[in-house]
């Protein structure tokens, strides 16, 4: 695991909680909102339940702590998406709270309702993009969440070991984490 | 040659860096038209210094074989200086937009000059 420069992380009185809202706007549709919450509701989960630190969405987007768009191509920070692949998403580091995808991409919830050989598992890239706004950069472990690639019709959520490690460094430890909760191997590939 | 993460990928669909692969198998001393795109890739990553990118040149040079074996140890790839099929097929699939040039965590293990 690795940080980004300086190590920033979200000073708060632990435990602590950040709220996340939704960008009004930049959204998709062809997600569900209940879908769509449930895929945020789970990755958010799987982080807090390793550190201290709780999520909860914040009806309130200008206020929230961490703001989630959908956005294409030049979207005034610096950072142009790209299209179709190439790349997928970003974040900024604590204690910005900037979470923005790439609308361009096909984002599925399901890769048996959606049949696309360009679809991208949201899920996946969610709990990634989490785990920079948490103070992740990248890891060199293939099968961490927080290595930098991800191919189409690829689901990786589950924590490793090497993102639960890093993430900890920054914030302790949930209580009520136990190490042998993580399992061995928790990439699955579907292709369609 | 067979690049396997390609083989799903439709080549009709706009995939960003696809036409990297013509420079599969270049190491240094090569030259191949277009090379300064992929040095712009390894830049926007962090693994070359910002530069004008008038001043890229299409040339695999020693700079470039140094970025290039920072990508392959950073991304868990086999360190070979060149650009080998895992390596290009690694360029080309997508990824976070956030750049790979990260600090260091403090219990890794990195080597200083003295």
């Amino acid at each position: 695991y690795a940080y980004f420069h300086g190590q920033p992380r979200w000073a708060r009185s632990s435990p602590m909680t950040l709220t996340y809202a939704f960008s009004p706007v930049n959204i998709i549709h062809y997600v569900s909102q209940s879908d769509l919450k449930a895929v945020f509701e789970r990755a958010f989960s799987r982080w807090s339940a390793v550190i201290p630190v709780n999520f909860t969405e914040a009806n309130n987007y200008w206020a929230a702590d961490i703001k989630i768009g959908f956005y294409h191509g030049d979207h005034g920070d610096g950072e142009a998406f790209d299209g179709v692949l190439g790349i997928l998403a970003h974040a900024f580091s604590p204690e910005n709270g900037r979470f923005h995808l790439d609308a361009a991409e096909t984002w599925a919830v399901d890769f048996g309702s959606e049949k696309s050989k360009v679809a991208v598992d949201l899920e996946s890239v969610v709990t990634h993009e989490i785990g920079h706004i948490l103070g992740l950069a990248h890891s060199s472990v293939k099968q961490a969440v927080m290595y930098p690639s991800l191919s189409p019709r690829t689901k990786k959520v589950d924590l490793r070991l090497d993102d639960v490690e890093g993430v900890q460094s920054l914030y302790g430890s949930n209580p009520n984490f136990k190490f042998s909760s993580l399992l061995a191997s928790d990439t699955s590939i579907s292709v369609g | 040659r067979t690049l396997p993460e390609l083989t799903v990928v439709d080549s009709r669909n706009n995939n960003t860096w696809r036409h990297f692969v013509k420079f599969l198998d270049a190491g240094k001393g090569s030259h191949v038209t277009g090379m300064s795109e992929l040095k712009k890739y390894f830049q926007r990553f962090g693994y070359l210094d910002t530069v004008p990118e008038t001043s890229l040149t299409d040339t695999f040079d020693d700079r470039f074989e140094s970025a290039v074996i920072t990508y392959q140890k950073n991304l868990g790839l086999a360190v070979t200086g060149k650009l080998d099929t895992d390596t290009v097929t690694q360029i080309i699939s997508p990824r976070c937009g956030v750049s790979d040039d990260a600090a260091p965590a403090p219990h890794k293990l990195h080597v200083s000059r003295h």
